[in-house]
Protein backbone atom coordinates (compact mmCIF):
# COMPACT_ATOMS: atom_id res chain seq x y z
CA UNK A 1 0.00 0.00 0.00
CA UNK A 2 3.09 2.21 0.39
CA UNK A 3 4.50 1.70 -2.12
CA UNK A 4 1.52 2.57 -4.51
CA UNK A 5 0.89 5.62 -2.63
CA UNK A 6 4.78 6.84 -2.93
CA UNK A 7 4.18 5.64 -7.00
CA UNK A 8 1.35 7.16 -7.43
CA UNK A 9 2.04 10.58 -5.77
CA UNK A 10 5.59 10.68 -7.47
CA UNK A 11 3.42 10.34 -10.94
CA UNK A 12 1.28 12.95 -9.87
CA UNK A 13 4.55 14.67 -8.98
CA UNK A 14 6.24 13.92 -12.29
CA UNK A 15 4.66 12.54 -15.18
CA UNK A 16 2.18 16.19 -15.95
CA UNK A 17 5.81 17.58 -16.57
CA UNK A 18 6.56 14.28 -18.99
CA UNK A 19 3.29 14.73 -20.60
CA UNK A 20 3.94 18.25 -21.37
CA UNK A 21 7.30 17.39 -22.71
CA UNK A 22 5.63 15.66 -25.62
CA UNK A 23 2.18 18.37 -25.67
CA UNK A 24 4.28 20.77 -26.35
CA UNK A 25 6.48 19.45 -29.37
CA UNK A 26 3.26 18.51 -30.91
CA UNK A 27 2.51 22.35 -30.78
CA UNK A 28 5.91 23.60 -31.97
CA UNK A 29 5.73 20.79 -34.56
CA UNK A 30 2.05 22.28 -35.87
CA UNK A 31 3.52 25.61 -35.19
CA UNK A 32 6.36 24.76 -37.52
CA UNK B 1 9.97 26.43 11.61
CA UNK B 2 8.80 22.47 10.97
CA UNK B 3 12.55 21.37 11.90
CA UNK B 4 12.48 23.21 15.41
CA UNK B 5 9.32 21.75 16.09
CA UNK B 6 10.56 18.25 14.59
CA UNK B 7 13.86 18.48 17.08
CA UNK B 8 11.64 19.90 20.00
CA UNK B 9 9.49 17.29 19.82
CA UNK B 10 12.58 14.33 19.38
CA UNK B 11 14.31 15.65 22.53
CA UNK B 12 10.79 15.71 24.48
CA UNK B 13 10.22 12.18 23.37
CA UNK B 14 13.50 11.27 24.58
CA UNK B 15 13.37 13.47 28.03
CA UNK B 16 9.95 11.81 28.57
CA UNK B 17 11.11 8.35 27.82
CA UNK B 18 14.29 8.91 29.76
CA UNK B 19 12.13 10.42 32.56
CA UNK B 20 10.03 7.24 32.57
CA UNK B 21 12.57 4.63 32.58
CA UNK B 22 13.98 6.43 35.56
CA UNK B 23 16.88 4.94 37.57
CA UNK B 24 14.27 4.12 40.77
CA UNK B 25 12.42 2.30 38.06
CA UNK B 26 15.93 0.42 36.67
CA UNK B 27 16.58 -0.67 40.48
CA UNK B 28 13.23 -1.63 41.03
CA UNK B 29 13.45 -4.32 38.23
CA UNK B 30 17.14 -5.06 38.84
CA UNK B 31 16.87 -5.50 42.49
CA UNK B 32 18.70 -8.64 42.98
CA UNK B 33 21.89 -6.98 41.09
CA UNK B 34 21.51 -3.68 42.59
CA UNK B 35 21.84 -5.80 46.22
CA UNK B 36 24.98 -7.41 45.12
CA UNK B 37 26.57 -4.46 42.69
CA UNK B 38 25.20 -1.01 43.70
CA UNK B 39 27.86 0.94 41.63
CA UNK B 40 28.05 -0.75 38.71
CA UNK B 41 24.26 -0.55 38.80
CA UNK B 42 24.53 3.43 38.36
CA UNK B 43 27.16 3.05 35.71
CA UNK B 44 25.60 0.50 33.71
CA UNK B 45 22.28 2.66 34.19
CA UNK B 46 23.82 5.65 32.94
CA UNK B 47 25.79 4.24 30.28
CA UNK B 48 22.43 2.32 28.76
CA UNK B 49 20.78 5.51 28.91
CA UNK B 50 23.37 8.01 27.40
CA UNK B 51 23.85 4.70 24.80
CA UNK B 52 19.76 4.50 24.10
CA UNK B 53 20.01 8.76 23.84
CA UNK B 54 23.01 8.74 21.05
CA UNK B 55 21.71 6.02 19.11
CA UNK B 56 18.51 7.61 19.16
CA UNK B 57 19.77 10.81 17.89
CA UNK B 58 21.89 9.57 15.91
CA UNK B 59 19.21 8.03 14.04
CA UNK B 60 17.24 10.59 13.53
CA UNK B 61 19.85 12.51 12.43
CA UNK B 62 20.32 9.17 10.01
CA UNK B 63 16.77 9.83 8.74
CA UNK B 64 16.99 13.48 8.36
CA UNK B 65 20.24 12.89 6.09
CA UNK B 66 18.53 10.23 3.87
CA UNK B 67 14.97 12.22 3.21
CA UNK B 68 16.97 15.69 3.15
CA UNK B 69 14.09 16.71 5.73
CA UNK B 70 16.36 19.97 6.96
CA UNK B 71 15.75 20.86 3.22
CA UNK B 72 12.25 20.08 2.86
CA UNK B 73 11.24 21.13 6.20
CA UNK B 74 12.58 24.37 5.16
CA UNK B 75 10.81 24.55 1.92
CA UNK B 76 7.59 23.49 2.80
CA UNK B 77 7.91 26.25 5.46
CA UNK B 78 8.12 28.92 2.97
CA UNK B 79 5.38 27.09 0.75
CA UNK B 80 3.22 27.39 3.99
CA UNK B 81 3.83 30.72 4.73
CA UNK B 82 3.07 31.64 0.75
CA UNK B 83 -0.38 30.60 1.02
CA UNK B 84 -0.72 32.18 5.10
CA UNK B 85 -3.64 34.73 3.20
CA UNK B 86 -5.65 31.97 1.66
CA UNK B 87 -8.41 30.76 3.68
CA UNK B 88 -10.50 28.18 1.62
CA UNK B 89 -8.93 24.40 0.85
CA UNK B 90 -6.42 24.50 -1.85
CA UNK B 91 -7.01 21.79 -4.80
CA UNK B 92 -6.02 18.48 -4.48
CA UNK B 93 -5.54 15.82 -6.64
CA UNK B 94 -8.73 14.72 -8.31
CA UNK B 95 -7.79 10.99 -8.75
CA UNK B 96 -8.64 11.28 -12.30
CA UNK B 97 -5.47 11.74 -13.82
CA UNK B 98 -6.75 12.67 -17.32
CA UNK B 99 -8.95 15.51 -15.26
CA UNK B 100 -5.67 16.89 -13.49
CA UNK B 101 -3.42 16.93 -16.01
CA UNK B 102 -6.18 19.08 -18.23
CA UNK B 103 -4.84 22.37 -16.38
CA UNK B 104 -1.56 21.49 -16.40
CA UNK B 105 -1.76 21.56 -20.51
CA UNK B 106 -4.17 24.96 -20.35
CA UNK B 107 -0.88 27.43 -20.24
CA UNK B 108 0.51 26.28 -23.19
CA UNK B 109 -2.66 25.47 -25.39
CA UNK B 110 -3.18 29.41 -24.16
CA UNK B 111 -0.11 30.35 -25.51
CA UNK B 112 -0.85 28.41 -28.59
CA UNK B 113 -4.12 29.65 -29.30
CA UNK B 114 -2.42 32.97 -29.16
CA UNK B 115 0.34 31.71 -31.46
CA UNK B 116 -2.35 30.44 -34.01
CA UNK B 117 -4.55 33.35 -33.45
CA UNK B 118 -1.42 36.11 -34.39
CA UNK B 119 -0.63 33.76 -37.51
CA UNK B 120 -3.87 33.97 -39.03
CA UNK B 121 -4.06 37.56 -38.59
CA UNK B 122 -0.80 37.89 -40.03
CA UNK B 123 -1.80 35.52 -42.59
CA UNK B 124 -4.85 36.79 -43.41
CA UNK B 125 -3.41 40.48 -43.63
CA UNK B 126 -1.01 39.15 -46.12
CA UNK B 127 -3.76 37.62 -48.23
CA UNK B 128 -5.99 40.41 -48.09
CA UNK B 129 -2.46 42.65 -50.13
CA UNK B 130 -1.85 39.68 -52.45
CA UNK B 131 -5.90 39.68 -53.24
CA UNK B 132 -5.46 43.18 -53.88
CA UNK B 133 -3.11 42.96 -56.64
CA UNK B 134 -4.81 40.12 -58.12
CA UNK B 135 -7.54 41.81 -58.51
CA UNK B 136 -5.61 45.11 -59.50
CA UNK B 137 -3.38 42.09 -61.81
CA UNK B 138 -7.18 40.96 -63.21
CA UNK B 139 -8.58 44.94 -64.00
CA UNK B 140 -5.70 45.19 -65.73
CA UNK B 141 -5.91 42.29 -67.74
CA UNK B 142 -9.50 43.49 -68.31
CA UNK B 143 -7.99 46.39 -69.69
CA UNK B 144 -5.57 45.16 -72.03
CA UNK B 145 -8.31 42.96 -73.45
CA UNK B 146 -10.26 46.12 -74.03
CA UNK B 147 -7.56 47.80 -75.27
CA UNK B 148 -6.44 45.25 -77.62
CA UNK B 149 -10.50 44.83 -78.52
CA UNK B 150 -10.64 48.32 -79.73
CA UNK B 151 -7.30 47.80 -82.00
CA UNK B 152 -9.16 45.18 -82.94
CA UNK B 153 -11.58 46.30 -84.24
CA UNK B 154 -10.32 49.57 -85.43
CA UNK B 155 -8.00 47.40 -87.41
CA UNK B 156 -10.65 45.47 -88.79
CA UNK B 157 -12.86 48.83 -89.64
CA UNK B 158 -9.83 49.63 -91.40
CA UNK B 159 -10.02 46.05 -93.07
CA UNK B 160 -13.40 46.54 -94.15
CA UNK B 161 -12.70 49.38 -95.56
CA UNK B 162 -9.62 48.38 -97.59
CA UNK B 163 -12.11 45.74 -98.96
CA UNK B 164 -14.60 48.24 -100.07
CA UNK B 165 -12.33 50.74 -101.74
CA UNK B 166 -10.80 47.50 -103.75
CA UNK B 167 -14.24 46.37 -104.49
CA UNK B 168 -14.34 50.11 -105.88
CA UNK B 169 -11.63 49.73 -108.66
CA UNK B 170 -12.46 46.10 -109.99
CA UNK B 171 -14.39 46.20 -112.71
CA UNK B 172 -18.19 45.99 -112.51
CA UNK C 1 -10.77 3.90 10.47
CA UNK C 2 -9.93 4.83 7.10
CA UNK C 3 -6.60 5.15 6.18
CA UNK C 4 -5.39 8.55 5.32
CA UNK C 5 -2.35 8.06 2.57
CA UNK C 6 -1.78 11.38 2.86
CA UNK C 7 -0.81 11.20 -0.53
CA UNK C 8 -0.41 14.72 -1.02
CA UNK C 9 2.29 15.20 1.89
CA UNK C 10 3.89 11.66 -0.31
CA UNK C 11 4.04 13.80 -3.08
CA UNK C 12 5.95 16.78 -1.41
CA UNK C 13 8.33 14.64 1.05
CA UNK C 14 8.54 11.59 -1.61
CA UNK C 15 8.04 9.28 1.09
CA UNK C 16 4.50 8.64 2.74
CA UNK C 17 4.89 9.89 6.33
CA UNK C 18 3.78 6.97 8.50
CA UNK C 19 6.22 5.17 6.49
CA UNK C 20 8.46 7.64 7.93
CA UNK C 21 7.64 7.14 11.48
CA UNK C 22 7.66 3.43 11.03
CA UNK C 23 11.05 3.60 10.17
CA UNK C 24 12.02 5.72 13.43
CA UNK C 25 9.71 3.85 15.69
CA UNK C 26 11.31 0.33 14.20
CA UNK C 27 14.82 1.70 14.47
CA UNK C 28 14.43 3.21 17.81
CA UNK C 29 12.68 0.06 19.42
CA UNK C 30 15.55 -1.71 18.13
CA UNK C 31 17.71 0.17 19.88
CA UNK C 32 15.95 -0.15 23.37
CA UNK C 33 16.05 -3.75 23.05
CA UNK C 34 19.89 -3.95 21.54
CA UNK C 35 20.54 -1.75 24.62
CA UNK C 36 18.46 -3.87 27.29
CA UNK C 37 20.74 -7.23 25.83
CA UNK C 38 23.89 -4.80 26.43
CA UNK C 39 22.90 -4.29 29.74
CA UNK C 40 21.91 -7.80 30.75
CA UNK C 41 25.04 -8.87 29.21
CA UNK C 42 27.60 -6.83 31.21
CA UNK C 43 25.66 -7.97 34.86
CA UNK C 44 25.66 -11.68 33.56
CA UNK C 45 29.73 -11.07 32.79
CA UNK C 46 30.13 -9.33 35.95
CA UNK C 47 28.17 -12.25 38.01
CA UNK C 48 29.90 -15.01 36.06
CA UNK C 49 32.78 -13.17 37.99
CA UNK C 50 31.44 -13.51 41.41
CA UNK C 51 32.04 -16.48 42.97
CA UNK C 52 29.24 -18.39 44.50
CA UNK C 53 26.54 -16.06 43.21
CA UNK C 54 23.53 -17.16 44.27
CA UNK C 55 21.42 -14.93 41.33
CA UNK C 56 20.92 -16.68 38.50
CA UNK C 57 20.55 -15.74 34.65
CA UNK C 58 16.94 -16.49 34.54
CA UNK C 59 16.78 -14.17 37.38
CA UNK C 60 18.44 -11.38 35.49
CA UNK C 61 16.34 -12.30 32.18
CA UNK C 62 13.21 -11.79 34.59
CA UNK C 63 14.63 -8.76 35.99
CA UNK C 64 15.21 -7.50 32.31
CA UNK C 65 11.83 -8.29 30.74
CA UNK C 66 10.07 -6.73 33.53
CA UNK C 67 12.25 -3.05 32.94
CA UNK C 68 11.78 -3.46 29.34
CA UNK C 69 8.29 -4.40 29.69
CA UNK C 70 7.53 -1.24 31.72
CA UNK C 71 9.83 1.27 28.96
CA UNK C 72 8.35 -0.23 25.94
CA UNK C 73 4.53 0.63 27.47
CA UNK C 74 6.18 4.18 27.95
CA UNK C 75 8.20 4.23 24.71
CA UNK C 76 4.97 3.42 22.42
CA UNK C 77 2.46 5.62 24.50
CA UNK C 78 5.12 8.08 24.19
CA UNK C 79 6.20 7.43 20.61
CA UNK C 80 2.31 7.34 19.57
CA UNK C 81 2.43 11.07 20.87
CA UNK C 82 5.36 11.66 19.23
CA UNK C 83 3.82 10.38 15.69
CA UNK C 84 0.63 12.09 16.30
CA UNK C 85 2.29 15.52 16.78
CA UNK C 86 4.86 15.13 14.07
CA UNK C 87 1.96 14.05 11.48
CA UNK C 88 -0.37 16.88 12.54
CA UNK C 89 2.63 19.43 12.68
CA UNK C 90 5.55 18.73 10.76
CA UNK C 91 4.86 15.73 8.02
CA UNK C 92 1.81 17.40 6.68
CA UNK C 93 0.63 20.01 4.15
CA UNK C 94 -2.13 22.37 5.45
CA UNK C 95 -5.46 22.21 3.31
CA UNK C 96 -5.57 25.81 2.56
CA UNK C 97 -1.31 24.90 0.67
CA UNK C 98 -0.49 24.61 -2.61
CA UNK C 99 2.71 22.66 -3.87
CA UNK C 100 4.18 24.32 -6.14
CA UNK C 101 3.95 22.20 -9.15
CA UNK C 102 0.32 22.24 -8.40
CA UNK C 103 -0.04 26.21 -9.02
CA UNK C 104 -1.25 25.39 -12.48
CA UNK C 105 -4.47 24.10 -11.10
CA UNK C 106 -5.13 27.32 -9.26
CA UNK C 107 -4.45 29.68 -12.51
CA UNK C 108 -6.19 27.55 -14.72
CA UNK C 109 -9.13 25.93 -13.23
CA UNK C 110 -10.86 24.45 -16.15
CA UNK C 111 -13.76 22.18 -16.56
CA UNK C 112 -13.47 19.55 -18.91
CA UNK C 113 -15.95 21.46 -21.00
CA UNK C 114 -13.89 24.56 -21.10
CA UNK C 115 -11.09 22.66 -21.74
CA UNK C 116 -12.64 20.89 -24.66
CA UNK C 117 -13.83 24.49 -26.12
CA UNK C 118 -10.17 25.55 -26.01
CA UNK C 119 -9.44 22.72 -27.49
CA UNK C 120 -12.20 22.78 -30.52
CA UNK C 121 -10.99 26.55 -30.42
CA UNK C 122 -7.45 26.06 -31.94
CA UNK C 123 -8.89 23.06 -34.08
CA UNK C 124 -11.06 25.80 -35.47
CA UNK C 125 -8.02 28.25 -35.45
CA UNK C 126 -5.65 25.33 -37.35
CA UNK C 127 -8.65 24.52 -39.67
CA UNK C 128 -8.12 28.33 -40.22
CA UNK C 129 -4.72 28.84 -40.63
CA UNK C 130 -4.66 26.10 -43.46
CA UNK C 131 -7.44 28.02 -45.57
CA UNK C 132 -5.59 30.81 -45.13
CA UNK C 133 -2.28 29.23 -46.35
CA UNK C 134 -4.41 27.62 -49.44
CA UNK C 135 -6.03 30.78 -50.11
CA UNK C 136 -2.33 32.38 -50.52
CA UNK C 137 -1.25 29.58 -52.44
CA UNK C 138 -3.99 30.10 -55.50
CA UNK C 139 -3.68 33.44 -54.84
CA UNK C 140 0.28 33.51 -55.60
CA UNK C 141 -0.64 31.29 -58.48
CA UNK C 142 -3.03 33.24 -59.90
CA UNK C 143 -0.61 36.37 -59.89
CA UNK C 144 1.81 34.05 -61.62
CA UNK C 145 -1.07 32.36 -64.32
CA UNK C 146 -1.93 36.69 -64.81
CA UNK C 147 1.73 37.80 -64.71
CA UNK C 148 1.96 35.19 -68.31
CA UNK C 149 -1.28 36.62 -69.09
CA UNK C 150 -0.66 40.20 -68.92
CA UNK C 151 2.65 39.45 -71.05
CA UNK C 152 0.94 37.75 -73.81
CA UNK C 153 -1.68 40.93 -73.74
CA UNK C 154 0.86 43.21 -73.62
CA UNK C 155 2.88 41.55 -76.25
CA UNK C 156 -0.14 41.67 -78.41
CA UNK C 157 -0.48 45.05 -78.17
CA UNK C 158 2.96 45.77 -79.10
CA UNK C 159 2.16 44.27 -81.96
CA UNK C 160 -0.36 46.77 -82.96
CA UNK C 161 2.08 49.44 -81.76
CA UNK C 162 4.49 47.51 -83.77
CA UNK C 163 2.04 48.04 -87.31
CA UNK C 164 1.23 51.78 -86.39
CA UNK C 165 4.81 52.46 -85.89
CA UNK C 166 5.76 50.88 -89.47
CA UNK C 167 2.48 53.10 -91.16
CA UNK C 168 4.37 56.46 -89.03
CA UNK C 169 7.61 55.32 -90.78
CA UNK C 170 6.31 54.91 -94.15
CA UNK C 171 4.94 58.55 -93.87
CA UNK C 172 1.73 57.61 -93.32
CA UNK C 173 0.93 59.15 -89.95
CA UNK C 174 -2.24 57.94 -88.17
CA UNK C 175 -2.88 54.75 -90.10
CA UNK C 176 -6.60 55.74 -89.92
CA UNK C 177 -6.45 58.76 -91.08
CA UNK C 178 -4.11 58.03 -93.80
CA UNK C 179 -6.45 55.60 -95.15
CA UNK C 180 -9.46 58.02 -95.25
CA UNK C 181 -7.47 60.16 -97.10
CA UNK C 182 -6.11 57.60 -99.43
CA UNK C 183 -10.05 56.45 -99.63
CA UNK C 184 -10.65 60.04 -100.35
CA UNK C 185 -7.85 60.69 -102.76
CA UNK C 186 -9.40 57.03 -104.55
CA UNK C 187 -12.54 58.24 -105.02
CA UNK C 188 -11.68 61.59 -106.21
CA UNK C 189 -9.31 59.08 -108.80
CA UNK C 190 -12.29 57.58 -109.72
CA UNK C 191 -14.60 60.57 -110.21
CA UNK C 192 -11.52 62.43 -111.88
CA UNK C 193 -11.38 59.12 -114.52
CA UNK C 194 -15.18 58.95 -115.04
CA UNK C 195 -14.44 62.76 -115.99
CA UNK C 196 -12.09 62.07 -118.37
CA UNK C 197 -13.85 58.56 -119.49
CA UNK C 198 -17.29 60.63 -120.13
CA UNK C 199 -15.14 63.57 -121.85
CA UNK C 200 -13.58 60.94 -124.25
CA UNK C 201 -16.71 59.43 -125.16
CA UNK C 202 -18.10 63.01 -126.30
CA UNK C 203 -14.73 63.74 -128.00
CA UNK C 204 -15.47 60.97 -130.06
Amino acid sequence: FDELIVETATRRKQWPKKILVHAIQTMKAEQE
Amino acid sequence: SRAQVFATVVDTFLEKLVAAGSYQRFVNSYRCFYKLQPQLTRSIYDQFISQLQASIKEEIQEVKNEGNLEGLFSSLDKIVEEAKDREEPAWRPSGIPEDDVRSAMVPYLLKHRSHLRRVLREKEEQNRKVAESVLMGRDRIAELERLIQARQQAWQAINKEQRELIMTFQEP
Amino acid sequence: MSVDPMAYETQFFGFTPQTCMLRVYIAFQDYLFEMMLVVEGVMLKKLDGIPGCKVSPSQIRKCTEKFLLFMKEHFDRLFAKMEEVLLQLVLNIPKNVLLPEDRVHEQYPYSKEEFQALQDELQQLQQQCRAEVAAEQALRAELEEQKVVKAELEKILQCFDGLESICREHGAGNFKESFALLTQNSKKLQDVLKDIEKKSQKMK
